[in-house]
This record gives C-alpha cells, structure tokens and sequence, in this order.
C-alpha cells in the first residue's frame, strides 16, 4: 500500500 | 503603484502555461526583489515556487509590496490574447482590485490592453528551508519530459533511483513494467544536452506521475531541468527562466506503508 504524503509533512507554516 | 515591462512576453506566456494546470488560484507577490508566486495544488501534494527578479525586466517599478490574487486560467486566457513576438507590460494601482495586461507588437502598430479582476485569495506560505540533496540530476528537459509521457502509459507511479551508475526510471502496471536508466553524459557538443549527475549518497523515492507530467509543461522554458533528491525529502525539479528566475516543483515522495 503507497501512501501519499502532503507538504505540509516537510515544510512548516508560518 | 506596480508596473513591469517584459520585452520579451512569451516567457510570461510560457509561465503560466507551466503552472495553470497545478493551481487554479495564486496570489502573485510583487516587491524590490522581483514578481513571485508560492501555491500548492489543491490535494497539497505539490508546490510551485516561481521567481523573476526584478532586474530582469526592461522596466520594474514597485513603490511598496503588493499582492495580487488572481484566477491563473482567467490570466493565461488573457496571456493568450498576446503575440509571441509582443511586449507585454503588467501594472496595478493602488487601491484597486484590478490588474492590467498590455500588449504591444514588436513595431508598435497594434496596442491592446486587457484588465481582470483581483481575488482576495486566503493561501498558506510554506517555509522551505534550504536543504542539501543526496542527489542532483540535471538533463535535458525534453528527454525528462518524454520519460514521464512514456512512463505514465505503463503506471501511475515513477520510481527514481539515483545510483552511481546513474539514474533509473522505473514503473510498473497492469500491462507490465518499464525502466529507462540514464547515464552521465558530460561529452556532448552542446552543454544543453549534458547530463550530469551529482551523488552523494544513493537515493530511491517513488512519485505520482500525474504530477511530474504537470511539471513538465515548463520544459519549453528551459533546456535543461535539475531534479534535486534526498531521502525522505519532496522532490524538487527546478527549471530556469532566461536568468531573470526559475520555476520549481515540490512533490511529496509516495511512501510504502
């Protein structure tokens, strides 16, 4: 099973 | 008040023809430094990161920092109404909630001026912070190009795998399965047709094609693409605009669970 990570894992928000 | 002049349009044409198809809405940055855009795709998997500094426009003016929310379909529409050969001029006033997009022919003899509307758009500016990849390819952006087209008719996933003897694309589906390698090639004639590939450490990530494909409707930009890796880390695939800036990609890795 491939899970799709989002950006938010890696980048922070403000 | 917010005014650049572009002598040569079409790289502002090819720009959004780049990133329409990721992102519908995107706030447009404008300061000193230059125009710039941060926006995530809707499912926030991917992140266009675009830049054209200041001092590559004919003429930049930029009396205090502004941001301009716009529909990218409704402007590549309007981008569209441009020659390839025009001179294409962007301004805003203060204060106003509308953008202007003139378009001048090389000799002057047909001036047309389109004006949009802005959108207040509410969107999430992520910091990205300067990294060290495992991995650097650079290549020539049509052959990468043309290996995500081929790849995506076999799967709906490229595993890129940086080894010492080179860079692997593979994918795999109902039909069977693919792998296309590259090997470092320094000797050609022409310094666009290189590919290099610089590693420090072995690095093997899976992405959806789905959006390297998107990503590469930026190839007629540049000759040459560099896609940055490290484990673990998006992706990065990075296309230079005629040394005023780049676009670049971020993709999150798949991950097996």
């Amino acid at each position: 099973l491939w899970l799709q990570r989002i950006l938010v894992l890696y980048f922070s928000l403000p | 008040m917010f005014e650049l002049r572009l002598v040569q349009g079409s790289l502002l044409k090819k720009v959004l023809e780049s990133i329409k198809d990721l992102v519908n809405d995107a706030n447009f940055d404008c300061s000193s430094t230059g125009f710039s855009l941060q926006a995530m795709d809707s499912s926030h998997v991917a992140l266009v990161a675009l830049l054209l500094r200041s001092e590559g426009f004919e003429h930049y003016r930029c009396d205090r920092n502004l941001t301009m929310g716009m529909n990218l379909a409704n402007m590549a529409k309007m981008l569209k109404c441009a020659g390839n050969d025009d001179i294409i001029t962007i301004k805003a006033d203060d204060g106003t909630d509308t953008v202007t997009f003139m378009f001048e022919s090389p000799s002057q003899d047909k001036i047309s001026d389109f004006e949009m509307k802005l959108m207040d758009i509410d969107s999430e500016h992520l910091g990205i912070p300067e990294a060290e990849y495992e991995a650097i390819i650079r290549m020539p952006s049509a052959e990468f190009a043309r290996i995500c087209r081929d790849l995506s008719s076999i799967g709906d996933t490229v595993v890129i795998s940086v080894t010492k003897e080179g860079v692997r694309f593979s994918a795999r589906g109902d039909i069977g399965a693919a792998n296309i390698v590259c090997r470092q090639n320094a000797t050609v004639d022409k310094p666009e047709d290189a590919t290099i590939i610089e590693m420090q450490e072995p690095v093997t990530l899976t992405f959806a094609l789905r959006y390297m494909n998107s990503f590469t409707k930026a190839t007629p930009l540049a000759e040459q693409v560099t896609i940055s890796m490290s484990s673990d880390l998006p992706v990065v695939v990075e296309y230079k605009v005629a040394g005023m800036g780049y676009i670049r990609y971020y993709l999150a890795p798949k991950i097996e669970e």
